[in-house]
């Protein structure tokens, strides 16, 4: 696997706050897990009708679809697992020309 | 050799150098190589310079990719670029107009730690790799980390942070060598662009604040014409305006600190997609993201040689 498949069950949240009530609450979610925003680059930038795509680590998928869904904020997922779309971004043609 | 090397894949740092090099070897009428600098963990920082050598005070285009290290995007449209300019020198009459007239200095990847970092270790690294004090946390975001309005709004002051802006402005040796040259050549740089991902927009100043640069009516028609040759390839729609209003405010930007150092044109491109693929782009999407982008930046380049 690339990068020894440290992506495996990773997922990318695509989450739409409606309301600066709903932005609190995504900033204090996101807040209390290790995450990796790919848009805004920071919880600080994170504003109103904007998307907030966020890579969350396997562990805590689960724990992240629970607290929006408690908090009904509208989000969904696009990238399901994400050591796979890295495989097929370059995938082994790349190691194996490169080999 | 450069006739079999695949643009439509992505490439590792090594990769990426060893063909430059051998752009440089195979295009002595077209092409100079040289080092700005050295990056925080000492890797060459190499530009390709294109252009006929038809007179010494022509004036350039400054085209950055790979500032972001996980953004790779960036680093195939600076390859592409340079082959596309190359290989049309001599059928194209608008590219041989642009390369008799202008020199396009090419960097295809600015972030050099942070993109090894990103194909070797963590693909989705952003920062430089430079290592802090006081934290266990490394780098710094190089598009905080110029000096202008360093490290207010939009930037963070914790070396945690994706948008650390680093212990004091260009802390970064790489942000120090590209800020420095420029400098060096400002009298000559009419355009400044740096290559990004994801969002499909085309940015220009500010960042910082909501204000309209003083030029705006000559580049918002820039932007606005470039937009419109993007979208005529493939009916793929971005977005074009200041950044703080278009993305969001952000301190201590290079096209800010370009547009403040005197360059009249200073554009960030966020190339595709919107967040389908994100930072993933497959390699098929390559050659269409290429093809659009690379008649937007011909359409900026044309515009330098007119009056606005």
């Amino acid at each position: 696997y690339l990068y020894n498949n440290r992506y495996a069950g990773d997922q990318v949240f695509r989450i739409h706050p409606n309301t600066e009530e709903e932005v609190g609450r995504v900033k204090s979610i996101l807040g209390h897990l290790k995450v990796d925003l790919w848009q805004p680059n920071s919880l600080s930038l994170i504003a109103r009708n904007a998307t907030v795509d966020v890579h969350v680590k396997s562990n805590d998928t689960l724990r992240l679809h629970t607290r929006l869904k408690q908090e009904h904020i509208s989000y969904h997922v696009f990238i399901t697992n994400l050591q796979k779309e890295i495989e097929k971004q370059t995938g082994y043609r790349s190691s194996r020309r490169r080999r | 050799s450069a006739s079999q090397y695949d643009y439509e894949v992505y490439h590792s740092l090594e990769e990426i150098q060893s063909w430059m090099f051998e752009m440089n070897r195979t295009n002595p009428d077209l092409v100079d190589m040289f080092s700005v600098g050295k990056s925080y963990e000492g890797r060459p920082l190499y530009v390709l310079q294109l252009g006929k050598r038809s007179r010494p005070q022509k004036k350039a285009v400054w085209i950055d990719c790979g500032v972001h290290a996980r953004e790779w995007i960036g680093p195939a449209f600076c390859q592409w670029f340079v082959k596309e300019a190359l290989s049309s020198y001599k059928h194209d009459s608008v590219m041989r107009r642009l390369l008799n007239q202008l020199n396009f200095y090419i960097m295809p990847v600015f972030n050099v730690d942070g993109y090894h970092f990103s194909w070797t270790t963590d693909r989705f690294w952003r920062k430089t790799r430079s290592k802090n004090r006081k934290f266990h946390c490394r780098g710094v975001d190089a598009n905080r980390n110029w000096k202008v309005k360093w490290c207010e709004e939009g930037a963070s002051s914790h070396p945690c942070d994706d948008t650390y802006c680093g212990p004091y402005p260009e802390s970064e040796p790489e942000v120090k060598a590209v800020a420095k040259f420029l400098r060096k050549h400002k009298k000559r740089v009419k355009a400044y662009i740096s290559i990004h991902a994801y969002a499909q927009m085309l940015l220009y100043p500010y960042s910082y604040k909501y204000a309209t640069i003083p030029n705006f009516n000559c580049v918002e028609s820039a932007a606005q014409t470039a937009v419109s040759a993007l979208y005529s390839a493939y009916g793929v729609k971005y977005r074009y305006g200041p950044a703080s209003t278009t993305l969001y405010v952000t301190s201590g930007s290079s096209i800010d600190w370009a547009y403040r150092n005197g360059i009249p044109y200073t554009f960030a491109f966020e190339l595709r997609d919107t967040g389908y693929f994100g930072f993933l782009l497959p390699e098929s999407l390559i050659s269409p993201t290429c093809t659009e982008t690379m008649r937007a930046v011909k359409t900026i380049a044309t515009g330098l040689l007119k009056k606005c």
